[in-house]
């Protein structure tokens, strides 16, 4: 009734699905995020041994496409991400010239932005 | 502690119900890993 | 299987700055089919990678490639 686990689903949960001493990998954490340009003295939290820790950015290069879905559709935030994904990997390679900036400069005009 | 005990249980039911659709195996770290990303959205 | 309105419910609270804000059953409900949908979402996109790796276990490594794109699109 409180929402918590009862004691058949606590036991369930802790044999099939609580990871402890036992197992190589004792637990995971997502870190969290915080704004570097705000928050200069933020002390970094050192991993704890055993436990995981997810990152968003091991696979960064597999971002430069949509992945397939299940119920629920890439948002427009998601595929913007996804199509600066593959920008930089267009860029990577790149040595002195900008693909972007050459592509570009033609239509700065200098009253636009004085 | 509990709360996230009590997620991570009913992450693990729903994450059966997909294996047994899909007749692939989510290792108990994936199941964690799902459990610890639900609780934090 | 889904999440209980009594756990989502602790689960806001946990958010709330005024304990005595109150939510309503189909708040909760809603809130409870989001929830289900998210794990649902997250299992299904990591066997999906699996698959297209061949294997047969999905792993965090299939969970992490998918993790980005499943963040931003709820």
């Amino acid at each position: 009734k409180d929402g918590l686990l009862s004691e058949e689903e606590f036991n369930l949960w802790n044999r099939l699905y609580r990871l402890g001493d036992s197992d190589t990998v004792k637990g995971v954490a997502l870190p969290r995020s915080h704004f570097l340009s705000l928050q200069e003295d933020r002390v970094a939290q050192e991993p704890t041994t055993g436990i995981h820790q997810l990152s968003l950015s091991e696979w960064s290069v597999w971002q430069d496409h949509p992945l397939p879905t299940h119920q629920v559709e890439h948002s427009d935030r998601c595929h913007h991400f996804i199509s600066i994904m593959q920008m930089i990997e267009g860029m990577r390679h790149e040595e002195d010239e900008c693909s972007y900036e050459l592509k570009i400069k033609p239509f700065l005009q200098m009253e636009d932005v004085y | 502690q509990r709360l996230k005990a009590a997620v991570h249980y009913t992450v693990g039911c729903l994450c059966q119900e997909v294996e047994l659709d899909k007749q692939v195996h989510l290792s108990k770290q994936t199941i964690a890993a799902i459990s610890e990303v639900t609780f934090r959205q | 299987s889904g999440f209980r309105k009594e756990l989502v419910s602790r689960l806001l609270h946990l958010h709330f700055r005024d304990p005595k804000t109150r939510v309503s059953g189909d708040a909760l409900q809603l809130m409870a089919e989001f929830l289900r949908i998210f794990v649902i979402e997250a299992a299904v996109r990591g066997v999906s990678q699996a698959q297209a790796e061949d294997l047969d276990v999905v792993d965090v490594d299939q969970l992490e490639k998918v993790l980005p794109q499943l963040l931003l699109d709820f």
